[in-house]
């Protein structure tokens, strides 16, 4: 004898992903649809008042997304947004002669370099909530663990991918970058290629 | 263009450096896992120079554990009496042809019990049984067989002493 199960009702929210409309560029106009993609909400809405410990979305290892709560303790912000660095900022040299500058520890044939980093244009980039890739967060791959892990920063060398799930894959955009133009691409595209294995890996992972 | 490659994804920008990967099926090609490579190719290199192992992550794409128990929706279906139980009926259905093959039999031999005559087939048995050999000098197998006749053996002379 077993009792009647009686599936549950599915809950459903009423909270759907709707359009909005942002300025951009000074006075441009655009609508931006909010996409779900497992479980991340791309190109969200901010809110009204910035909340700095607003969750923010982290990747295992494998590339599946986990949501990150900042927490203050003791005063200080502990699991916080990343800190990018200057992985994404753009130097600019500016040189300065002394009859420029006219600085009093300067000589008059010196030159004064300045280093200026300049922001890149997050208009688009800020509608991501999923952390970036940049080189402090690439992994060691190889069988000694001493190759980095360039452009990639998920997901790590032997993850498991299961079937029906979805995986992020991030790269360093920057590590894009053109040799003989000095730009970086502006568009890649992912591939997904068969490996020969080798026999002595197969079927040593435990199901 | 890529050899081994079976997914492409179209060209997207590389603005947040990152792409969401929903893995399929049919990747697998009817096999447990699958080793791969995850590789990315920026615009200004060609398919002709692309090489996917030259900065590509290893990672193997895998039909997960499967865990055979009814879900709740399979129960509550079976609760509902859609059931799919075909196996049974064919599990059921050989053993019953087996039983009704031996009935079957057991009838037809019952009527047909005083029709029966094999008697010429029991009296070559028993006519078997009791053939005659013959002489043993006369068998094929010991024609040709050198054989003593019967003398009488030596007697023993007894001595004067054992006397």
């Amino acid at each position: 004898a077993r009792q009647v199960v009686r599936p549950k009702e599915k809950m459903t929210t009423s909270e759907e992903v709707k359009p909005w409309l942002r300025t951009v560029y000074g006075s441009q106009k655009e609508l931006v649809t909010p996409t779900v993609i497992a479980g991340v909400t791309f190109s969200e809405k901010p809110e009204e008042t910035p909340n700095p410990l607003k969750p923010w979305v982290s990747l295992e290892h494998d590339g599946r997304p986990k949501t990150i709560k900042p927490e203050i303790n003791k005063g200080r912000t502990k699991k916080g947004r990343p800190d990018y660095s200057t992985y994404f900022k753009t130097v600019s040299s500016h040189t300065y002669s002394y009859e420029e500058l006219k600085a009093h520890n300067m000589g008059p044939n010196e030159v004064f370099v300045e280093e200026e980093y300049i922001d890149e244009d997050d208009t688009y980039v800020s509608l991501n909530p999923i952390v970036r890739c940049t080189p402090n967060l690439y992994f060691n791959k190889g069988l000694a663990k001493d190759i980095r892990s360039e452009p990639f920063c998920t997901p790590y060398e032997n993850s498991r991918w299961k079937v029906d799930k979805t995986y992020f894959v991030t790269w360093y955009t920057r590590f894009f970058t053109d040799e003989n133009s000095g730009k970086v691409a502006d568009k890649v595209r992912v591939h997904l290629s068969y490996v020969k294995e080798n026999p002595v890996e197969k079927g040593n992972y435990k199901r | 263009d890529i050899p081994a490659t079976f997914f492409s994804s179209e060209w997207i920008d590389n603005d947040n450096g990152l792409m969401p990967v929903e893995v399929r099926d049919e990747w697998l090609q009817d096999q447990f896992d699958r080793r791969i490579v995850v590789s990315v190719q920026p615009i200004y290199i060609s398919d002709e120079d692309f090489d996917p192992l030259q900065y590509g992550i290893l990672l193997y794409i895998t039909k997960g554990s499967k865990v055979f128990k009814p879900t709740k929706e399979q129960l509550a279906l079976d609760d509902a009496g859609i059931t799919n139980d075909q196996w049974y009926y064919v599990a059921l259905s050989i053993p019953t042809v087996v039983v009704v093959f031996f009935v079957f039999m057991y009838f037809f031999l019952y009527v047909n019990g005083k029709n029966r005559d094999f008697t010429d087939v029991t009296r070559k048995a028993l006519n078997k049984k009791r053939r005659v050999l013959g002489k043993f000098s006369e068998m094929k197998k010991f024609k040709n067989m050198k054989n003593h006749k019967y003398t009488e053996l030596p007697s023993y002379k007894k001595t004067s002493k054992q006397n």
